[in-house]
């Protein structure tokens, strides 16, 4: 694992950080869910929580899907390419290919659309970076760059594990094995 | 391009798959340093855009030259590949993958394996210099 140069974080005492979707994506309960899922896995591991905002505006992270150059200096590329990008701490923008062939349920591995990409996969590696953590070079880490279409890879592994202990402490309910059975499913989906 | 279900992708979608963005670079496949290939600024925009060739304040070139020879190194180095300095096969396949737009190496500071290793050195200095006292 790795941080961002100087080691971006949430504040000490930060316990709950707020998100909110993009009110233009008119996203549906289906989709704001595998990001709540997402954002679980990290909460389970450590002292932070997230909750949905009322509020777009006043949400410490903001989600939406963009295509092309959407103002932030870093415009999408179309289909494949790069996926999504999102920024450290405690800037709380997370932003989606919207020209991607998001797939947010089923088994993405078997899907006839070559082109098709695990929406989960995707959201729990940009929750790292809006936590904190940069890119890992371990290739079973969730924050390894890449991720092949028609791949899920949900579990984080214990390099992502230690680095965001590392910089917001353990959750005490975590044991480092309480998850592994869902996990073990997630693989085996 | 949501698509709830994977079973739910429309025929339609599966007979109009778009090529991936950076499907083309595989065509540099073989390119060796010291020669210009058409279109080999657009790899090199690809390293710059990750981090692995530093800020320019001009256009790149076709050339491959020793600054993409040297991204490609720190590429292969922060994704475990066999360290070449050359389009290989492998280096290529890889490069082509979906991924994150965020920079593995920012402000010159790799965030990968680069600097992982430069940490594990100081600590194994440490311990020598505690095994020798």
């Amino acid at each position: 694992y790795t941080y961002f140069e100087g080691t971006p974080r949430w504040p000490d005492g930060t316990q709950t950080l707020t998100y909110a979707f993009l009110p233009g994506n008119g996203l549906t309960d289906d989709v704001k869910n595998v990001f709540a899922t997402a954002f679980d896995r990290w909460s389970e591991v450590t002292t932070l929580s997230f909750s949905e905002a009322e509020s777009y505006n006043s949400a410490d992270i903001t989600i939406g899907f963009y295509t092309g150059d959407h103002g932030d200096g870093e415009p999408f590329d179309g289909v494949l390419g790069t996926l999504a990008h999102a920024f450290s701490p405690t800037n709380g923008r997370f932003h989606l290919d919207g020209d991607e062939d998001w797939v947010v349920s089923g088994d993405v591995t078997q899907s006839s659309l070559s082109t098709a990409v695990d929406l989960e996969s995707v959201a729990v590696h940009e929750i790292g970076h809006l936590l904190g953590l940069g890119h890992s070079s371990v290739e079973e880490a969730i924050m390894y760059p890449t991720i092949a279409a028609r791949t899920r890879k949900v579990n984080l592994a214990e390099d992502d594990i230690e680095g965001i202990q590392n910089l917001y402490g353990s959750n005490p309910n975590y044991n480092g094995t309480s998850t592994t059975s869902s996990r073990q499913n997630d693989s085996s989906h | 391009r949501l698509f709830p279900n994977v079973s739910a992708i429309p025929p339609s979608v599966l007979n109009n798959v778009t090529r991936g963005a950076w499907d083309a670079y595989k065509n540099f496949t073989g390119c060796r340093p010291g020669s210009t290939y058409d279109g080999l600024s657009k790899l090199k925009n690809y390293f710059h855009r990750f981090g692995y060739i530093p800020d320019s304040s001009s256009n790149f070139t076709d050339d491959f030259d020793d600054a993409l020879e040297s991204a490609i190194k720190t590429y292969q180095k922060n994704f475990k590949l066999n360290i070449t300095g050359q389009l290989d096969n492998s280096t290529l396949d890889h490069i082509v993958l979906p991924r994150c737009g965020v920079a593995d190496i920012i402000n010159g500071t790799s965030t990968m394996n680069s600097g992982k290793e430069n940490a594990s050195a100081t600590s194994t200095n440490t311990r020598f210099h505690t095994v020798s006292h």
